[in-house]
């Protein structure tokens, strides 16, 4: 699953 | 990964250690707010529900394990531990953290971005734990704030912390804007608004802060 970008951060 | 960010989680990290080792070191938690460190483990607990479900990298998942362990092991150390407890003034930290997190709930039930996800029930929840997250962390230093003013002379570690919380979101800022430039829909409206706010909340201390800094007096908050 494409990982929700603003997810990839702390 | 870009330099904004890393300079803002580094920022992060530093005030996090800057608090444990105010507090282990001198067995003190003199003008920290309880409050404020238990409202940070919720935001922790609830923005990374997912570590062991969605990984990153190595480096998003030992920060995610260092923010957890720092933030509960600070407000364990703050309630339970014999001597640092002594020095926590509970009647100055008397901000009511359900006031706070209500509201922030209900607006990520309300507010949250639109879910692409199958099984609306756990995506739906984790979604909405993560939005009541990002906005509880943008209050969540009020109660801190609150105390600041309350205590005449804050010292040093403590008016540390509190700069390196607020400096972290201020990089975060600069962080998005970089990623809004270099990449193709990174629009985040939530977690950009959930940002400016949480800065802004900082702006009289920081302005305070950079005075006591100028004029090499000691750092006082208005009442």
């Amino acid at each position: 699953v494409k990982q929700e970008s603003a997810k990839d951060e702390l | 990964m870009n330099i904004f960010r890393l300079a803002g989680d580094m920022t992060h990290l530093l005030s996090v250690l800057v608090l444990l080792l105010k507090i282990h070191t001198i067995k003190s938690c003199a003008g920290i707010s309880l409050k404020t460190q238990e409202l940070y483990a919720v935001v922790f607990a609830t923005r990374y529900l997912d570590i062991f479900t969605s990984y990153i990298s190595p480096y998003n998942t030992m920060m995610k394990l260092i923010f957890l362990g720092s933030s509960f092991s600070i407000v364990w150390y703050m309630r339970y531990h014999k001597i640092v407890r002594r020095s926590y003034d509970k009647d100055q930290d008397t901000f009511r953290p359900y006031i706070l997190m209500l509201p922030c709930l209900i607006l990520a039930l309300l507010i949250n971005e639109k879910f692409t996800f199958k099984e609306i029930s756990t995506s739906f929840f984790l979604f909405v734990m993560w939005t009541f997250s990002l906005y509880l962390e943008a209050v969540a230093i009020l109660p801190q704030l609150v105390m600041l003013q309350r205590t005449r002379n804050i010292d040093n570690l403590t008016g540390q912390y509190v700069f390196l919380l607020g400096a972290y979101r201020a990089l975060y800022i600069l962080n998005w804007i970089y990623r809004y430039f270099t990449e193709e829909h990174f629009v985040h409206w939530i977690t950009w608004i959930s940002g400016l706010v949480q800065t802004l909340l900082y702006a009289d201390f920081f302005y305070y802060y950079f005075q006591s800094w100028k004029n090499n007096v000691k750092l006082q908050l208005p009442a």
